[in-house]
């Protein structure tokens, strides 16, 4: 899913 | 992670220092809005709740933890610290920055990822992170000098957006094309309030 990926960014 | 994101990390710890440097080293927060250091604070805060609940990588976890503990440290200083405390321009540092947040929180409840707490809190913070450094430009364009150190702080804070915004066109090209406008959008509207301030910064 999409928003998983941002939450590795601070 | 890529040089980007890892560059936009670093400029971004490193206009932390500069500022705990300038109020350390001069005992003073003249010039320094508080609110915007306030506003800082209720970014990672509500951001960074997952610091205790997924472990992403060391790297991710300790920058949390600095960034959260750094604004606090800040917001401290210019609150309580005996010294500093009394260089803070108050009546100087007016702009009205609870709207700011009314503002980025209803925007959270209607524009996110998905309608949870962790999904509206991180909106919200994105939201608010983008609006954040309006009272400090406000209290840098009325403020006749401006020091330089309190100069370069706003100058690593505007750069490191910037090099996110690279960041996320280097993954769009490379990881496929996630939807992130709402990081994008509001990356843009960040880095785009420096505009003014990147021309009589360099200009200066």
């Amino acid at each position: 899913e999409t928003s998983s990926y941002d939450k590795d960014e601070l | 992670m890529n040089a980007f994101r890892f560059l936009g990390d670093m400029t971004h710890l490193f206009s932390v220092l500069v500022l705990l440097l300038k109020i350390y080293a001069t005992k003073s927060c003249s010039g320094v809005s508080r609110k915007t250091q306030e506003l800082y604070m209720v970014v990672f805060l509500a951001r960074y709740m997952d610091l205790f609940t997924d472990y992403i990588s060391l790297y991710n976890s300790v920058m949390k933890v600095v960034f959260i503990t750094s604004s606090a440290a800040i917001v401290w200083c210019m609150r309580r610290h005996p010294q500093v405390r009394r260089t803070y321009d108050k009546e100087q540092d007016t702009f009205r920055h609870v709207v700011l947040v009314a503002a980025a929180f209803v925007l959270a409840l209607i524009f996110n990822e998905r309608f949870t707490f962790r999904e509206i809190c991180w909106a919200f913070s994105i939201y608010l992170e983008a609006v954040a450094i309006l009272p400090q430009l406000v209290l840098l364009q009325r403020g006749r000098n401006v020091d330089n150190l309190t100069g370069q702080y706003v100058f690593f804070l505007g750069a490191y957006r910037a090099f996110y915004i690279l960041n996320w066109i280097y993954r769009y090209f490379t990881e496929g094309h996630h939807s992130r406008w709402i990081s994008w959008l509001s990356g843009l509207v960040q880095t785009g309030l420096y505009a003014d301030f990147f021309y009589y910064y360099f200009l200066r």
